[in-house]
């Protein structure tokens, strides 16, 4: 554990949390989605199975439950409670673009040809790309809540810190694992241009909104 | 299957 990926995980976390908070106390979720939600639930199911085969620690074990109830917390809001404010008319990204060719890419490069391992592999490539639905919706719509780019910003951070993080483990331990660093590098590309936006709007104090 | 594969990150 280093700080960068302790402060990945943390930003990861808060990133969660102020989705889930942000539709919990407006009791809305409008602008948020729906797609993006259940593609991050089937990640990290897809990828803690290992939760029921072997312990790594405390803290592992305990941010993974923590991650997975919170994602399902945030989809069963979206679709099921709050479902009159989900803006399903804007979020209309065709995910089997998405699952499909993520699914097969899994099946071929792996580091281990067993279930366990390959539903690991699609959770890491499923991750990289699982946010382009939330982004596509802003490009449709033109505009994003400022809170929603706040969650957008600690999920962009959470990759940043971990490419820092790979680059630490690589030097002082060793460890590097290709499939999470180019599909985390990948994964942190798609938000570059939503940093500018971040940085040069949001940060000033106004609304993010993309010419017409 | 290759016992050596573990994931310990999140």
């Amino acid at each position: 554990m280093n700080i960068f990926r302790l402060t990945g995980d943390l930003s990861h976390l808060a990133a969660i949390i102020i989705l889930l908070l942000k539709i919990w106390k407006s009791r809305s979720c409008a602008g948020i989605s729906g797609k993006s939600q259940v593609l991050f639930a089937l990640v990290f199911t897809t990828r803690y199975l290992d939760l029921l085969t072997s312990f790594i620690s405390l803290y592992n074990t305990t941010m993974k439950v923590i991650y997975i109830g919170c994602s399902y917390a945030t989809v069963y809001l979206i679709y099921m409670k709050l479902k009159a404010t989900y803006d399903g008319n804007h979020d209309t990204f065709r995910v089997e673009f998405l699952i499909v060719p993520v699914g097969g890419l899994a099946f071929l490069v792996n580091h281990d040809f067993s279930p366990l391992e390959i539903l690991w592999t699609f959770s890491i490539y499923l991750e990289s790309v699982a946010i382009l639905p939330q982004l596509f919706m802003i490009s449709k719509t033109g505009e994003a809540e400022t809170i929603t780019t706040h969650y957008l910003f600690f999920l962009g951070l959470y990759r940043a810190l971990y490419l820092i993080n790979w680059i630490w483990r690589f030097y002082f331990e060793g460890f590097f694992d290709m499939i999470a660093i180019v599909a985390g590098v990948v994964q942190t590309i798609l938000y570059c241009d939503f940093f500018y936006l971040y940085v040069t709007k949001v940060l000033k104090g106004k609304k993010l909104s993309l010419p017409a | 299957a290759d016992e050596s594969v573990s994931h310990d990150e999140l």
